[in-house]
């Protein structure tokens, strides 16, 4: 099964 | 005071269709670089950034940096009553709450304007660092819609692999797997329908095809598609939007549980 990643993983907030 | 005329008015009605059904509601900034938007969808997995330089405007006066939300489905619907070869301006000014969309025909002979109402949103704003991508595929963009369309018929999720031997679309599903593999393909004579692998390692990553369709609805803006991939960053999808700027797609990959 896969797990959704979230883009706040990757990208922070400006 | 703010005040973009644009010509070729179906660019904007094609960019809103492309984009309304990944977000609902999103904030159009715009300055004197140009007009442009970046917003995530609900559940915050995929992004859209969109960048409409203001060269690409016949006018365009920005007198101060304005931030404009809007909800994108009544611009859609404003714009849907817009012909696909009226010149579009948008009109507003400076913290007014409303924008007015005017529609010319191209012989004048019909002038229509169309108020919308603002709103305030609170978005996220977030910070895309520049990346050096481990591949970068360009395609035709009619190319990779009808893969996208076609997998999601068999499997939900999709593994995009990239080697020397090219590119490959992977689905499995409850009645059987698929694999499309796209080979690097320079037509001279005919670049846009080139398939053209940049490849600094392999990689590989499985994404959710909802999404992947979801911005194939840009298809229509551009004749190629440029996907970037690393392992360790989002897949960015982009679509140039001739001589103005471009629509690019961010989407988180999946993870094996």
């Amino acid at each position: 099964m896969y797990k959704q990643q979230k883009l706040s993983a990757f990208f922070g907030c400006k | 005071m703010l005040e973009l005329r644009l010509v070729q008015g179906s660019l904007l009605k094609k960019v809103i269709e492309a984009i309304k059904d990944l977000v609902t509601d999103a904030n159009f900034d715009c300055s004197a670089t140009g007009l442009s938007l970046q917003a995530m969808d609900s559940s915050h997995v995929a992004l859209v950034a969109l960048l409409l330089r203001s060269e690409g405007f016949e006018h365009y006066r920005c007198d101060r940096n304005i931030s404009m939300g809007m909800n994108l489905n009544n611009m859609s619907k404003m714009l849907k009553c817009a012909g696909n070869d009226d010149i579009i301006t948008i009109k507003g000014d400076d913290g007014g709450d409303t924008i007015t969309f005017m529609f010319e025909s191209p012989n004048q002979d019909k002038i229509s304007d169309f108020e919308m109402k603002l709103m305030d949103i609170d978005s996220e704003h977030l910070g895309i660092p520049e990346a050096e991508y481990h591949a970068i595929v360009k395609m035709p963009s009619s190319e990779f819609s009808r893969i996208c369309k076609d997998l999601s018929s068999i499997g939900d999720t999709v593994v995009i692999s990239v080697t020397k031997e090219g590119v490959k679309f992977t689905t499995r599903g409850d009645i059987g797997t698929a694999n499309i593999v796209c080979r690097q393909n320079k037509t001279i004579d005919k670049p846009d329908e080139a398939t053209i692998i940049e490849m600094n390692e392999p990689v590989s990553l499985t994404f959710a095809l909802r999404y992947l369709n979801s911005f194939t609805k840009a298809t229509s803006l551009s004749e190629s598609v440029t996907i970037s991939l690393s392992s360790d960053l989002p897949v960015v999808i982009e679509y140039k939007i001739a001589d103005m700027g471009y629509i690019r797609f961010y989407l988180a990959p999946k993870i094996e549980d």
